[in-house]
């Protein structure tokens, strides 16, 4: 409980630092290998250089995430948690350490790809001005029913791999709803960071959101 | 630290408990949606009524997993830790309470599949005698790599939806070397839980472990 409060002060002192950069912060969670680093790669190379972006990935091990993301040209930085024994989210003391890094007054965009993980992202603040979940079709439609915090607490989310429909049992519309059950006002976007297919308004979402604030 | 240090002493309390009773405790862990739900229920059908069998399932919210673990005939209990504020894992004084809730004396085999998380549930010993770890192909083949603890622990692994490989780029061989890396002598099985394929060798050395116990 001690550590939740703390983390809720420090994240709204970063807030502010935030605030002060003019750098729009988005949060992004899921379950391992949903495909936030897939969705990523793909949503920076097609707001890159208009928005000007850096990026902080938390995996507990490899920079393996990093060093796909490095590829689009944004600036990366990875956090691995094993060397403080392993913690399954991201805190805010560590976004601020490690955002400082960053050359924020040449920032618009800061992403934090969080630790693969439905449950802990979820009760920590990180300064973010929005959150996006990923859920992957190959996940179950009661994923948002069986993780309600970490859907209520999302600003958007994203339905991913939609190209494996074919081949699942999964339904679209329920899975959906599910989300709308437990968080009614947030627009969900149907893609795949593979095939590419689906970007366009999930694009334009978070270009409103950013230049809203920036 | 204090946590899992309680947690430890009460979980080989309850490993002698289950010696005692002469019931075998399998820890089935993964990634939220891998599959342990259904490769569970595709197991139960295949092992009862030979290897009498409870099953305690845990999840946030919901009883959808115990309802249809149910289906099997199998004694179930769900357990939900929303009540408890959410917790990532099942720990040992809940298995125990829970466990005894069974007539245990009737009981072969007390199978628990533990909170769809690769982090968390991997710290914290719940009195088994074996761990099995399920991944998907499609969470990517660097899974066991970026979460190894999960992997490190396990005494097997489980390779689920092999049906959807066709349409993937997912590389099994890799997979499996990289959970050889962080776990070199486990082995590895290859099935699809859905259109139930690959489940012999699964079975057998599941009921090979059972017997060499009760
Ligand atoms: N078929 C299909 N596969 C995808 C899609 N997006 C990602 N994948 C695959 O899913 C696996 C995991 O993708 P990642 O992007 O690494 O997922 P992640 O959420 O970043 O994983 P972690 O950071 O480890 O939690 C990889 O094998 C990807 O190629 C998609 O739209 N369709
Ligand atoms: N194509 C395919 N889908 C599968 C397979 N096994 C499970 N699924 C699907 O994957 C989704 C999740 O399966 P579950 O059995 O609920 O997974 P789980 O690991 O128990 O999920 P949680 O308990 O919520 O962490 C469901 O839509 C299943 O139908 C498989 O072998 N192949
Ligand atoms: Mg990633
Ligand atoms: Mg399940």
């Amino acid at each position: 409980k001690r550590v939740l409060e703390a983390n809720e002060n420090e994240s709204e002192r970063l807030k502010k630092f935030f605030k002060e950069k003019n750098v729009f912060v988005l949060n992004v969670m899921s379950s391992p290998g949903s495909g936030k680093t897939e969705t990523l790669v793909k949503t920076l190379n097609r707001i890159m250089p208009k928005i000007r972006t850096a990026v902080i990935v938390g995996d507990i091990c490899t920079t393996n995430d990093a060093d796909r993301l490095q590829s689009t040209g944004a600036d990366v930085t990875q956090i691995n948690t094993d060397k403080f024994g392993g913690d399954c989210h991201l805190a805010a003391h560590l976004i601020e350490s490690t955002a400082k890094e960053f050359d924020l007054e040449r920032i618009d965009l800061l992403i934090v790809e969080n630790i693969g993980n439905l449950v802990c992202p979820a009760e920590f603040d990180i300064g973010e001005d929005a959150r996006t979940v990923v859920l992957s079709v190959t996940e179950g439609e009661d994923k948002p029913l069986k993780y309600p915090l970490m859907f209520r607490l999302a600003h958007s989310a994203i339905l991913n791999k939609i190209d494996l429909l074919p081949y699942l049992e999964f339904d679209v519309d329920e899975a959906e709803n599910n989300i709308k059950e437990v968080n009614p006002n947030i627009p969900v976007f149907r893609i795949s960071a593979t095939k590419e297919q689906g970007f366009d308004p999930w694009i334009e979402w978070l270009e409103k959101m950013v230049f809203s604030k920036i």
